[in-house]
């Protein structure tokens, strides 16, 4: 029978077969992973966040998220890949395990279900979910330009057929406002991991303003940390800032509005390409992909847990 | 299923604003179809651009006139597909 064991993990899998994956941990590990059901998406899926926690009540925690953009595969594959790292280092006693002990980790791997089930049926380009608003000429809204922070501003288009489309009003997409709920109403996440490929850049916010957030030396400072934890692993190069600075500008961004809610370790990442493949990394970089993030990852949830505010 | 036969990425660095303007041109030419993977950033940054193959020829005679150098970074986007989809299968066969 097929466990989480045996699970192919340098391969990318069906949206079906990562729900099998998430039922499997699950169901191997009772008293540390569940599965919370946070909303559904347009297309009526399932929104699901699996929780690692070893106890306690409404401990501290820290989100990661991957797959808002839904063509960007190897984040998805990256997190069912930490999904199981969460789970053997608990096992094992080492890595997280000691911050299982006063932390909670949550972990949604599949953050735009429509979007990544019409990538593998009809368009492997899908980046948008897959709403349709009255009036519009074209289907989805860029999930990176919906959320209550700058909507509307520059750095988003006002154009329903462009990719980085803000959608109608903040939070129209169920995808983001299921997540804007459950932070409001979790009230204790400390951390916010938004994962993204690819250009190798760990970035922080704000993208809609040129103000620097009041703690930007704080971020800087560990994002360098944690981009030299990431390089260490394979020497994959990563640059780091805030995004307007970094990137480009982008309005109506998820960390910009986690940040804002008063989420002070706020942070995104665009993982590697390797220069050659941009979303068609091929599979056998996935785990090795997953790996060096894990590190930068460790440095961002150990920072949080020595700095609780 | 959209297919993508004969699309190829192509990236650009531009080097000067002229360079970085020319690009971004190529943005308002809706007709053309374009997927930019990468955005125009910023000069010496990468912007990575899926042509459809309708529109290849006259994004590269865009750029070639301005004197932008590109760089093919995919030949055939459906061939790197076909064998993402061949891995796909083949594992979850083993599923």
């Amino acid at each position: 029978p097929l466990n989480t064991d045996t699970f192919n993990y340098e391969a990318y899998h069906t949206i079906d077969e990562i729900y099998n994956f998430m039922d499997l941990l699950v169901a191997e590990n009772p008293n540390l992973v569940s599965k919370l059901e946070i909303g559904r998406s347009t297309e009526n899926r399932p929104l699901y966040v699996l929780k690692f926690s070893t106890g306690g009540t409404n401990r501290p925690a820290v989100w990661i998220d991957t797959g808002i953009h839904s063509r960007e595969w190897v984040t998805q594959a990256s997190g069912v890949w930490f999904a199981k790292k969460i789970v053997e280092d608990h096992a094992n006693n080492e890595g997280v395990a000691s911050i299982l002990e006063t932390m909670d980790i949550l972990l949604e791997i599949v953050t735009n279900p429509d979007g990544f089930a019409y990538t593998q049926t009809t368009n492997r380009m899908w980046r948008k979910t897959r709403s349709r608003h009255s009036g519009n000429l074209c289907v989805g809204v860029d999930p990176n330009r919906n959320w209550d922070a700058g909507f509307g501003e520059a750095g988003a288009s006002s154009s329903s057929c462009s990719e980085t489309y803000h959608g109608p009003y903040a939070n129209s997409e169920p995808e983001v406002k299921s997540i804007v709920d459950f932070v409001k109403s979790h009230g204790n996440i400390k951390a916010f991991v938004s994962i993204h490929s690819y250009s190798q850049l760990l970035l922080y916010p704000y993208g809609y303003t040129y103000t620097a957030v009041p703690d930007q030396q704080e971020l800087h400072e560990v994002s360098a940390k944690a981009v030299a934890a990431l390089s260490s692993l394979y020497g994959t190069q990563y640059k780091y800032g805030s995004i307007i600075t970094t990137i480009y500008r982008a309005s109506g961004g998820t960390i910009d509005w986690t940040y804002n809610q008063g989420i002070k370790y706020s942070f995104t990442f665009e993982l590697r390409d390797t220069g050659r493949y941009g979303f068609l990394l091929p599979a056998k970089q996935i785990v090795p992909t997953a790996e060096e993030t894990w590190l930068a990852l460790k440095v961002i949830i150990e920072h949080t847990r020595d700095n609780l505010y | 299923t959209e297919t993508f036969v004969g699309h190829q990425v192509l990236r650009v660095i531009p080097q000067n604003d002229e360079e970085l303007q020319k690009v971004q041109e190529l943005q308002e030419l809706e007709h053309l179809q374009l997927d930019f993977w990468l955005a125009p950033r910023g000069l010496g940054l990468p912007v990575d651009i899926r042509v459809p193959f309708p529109s290849l020829q006259a994004v590269k005679a865009h750029l070639e006139a301005a004197g932008v150098s590109y760089s093919i970074m995919i030949e055939d986007v459906q061939a790197l597909l076909d064998e993402e989809q061949r891995e796909m299968l083949r594992s979850s066969r083993q599923l």
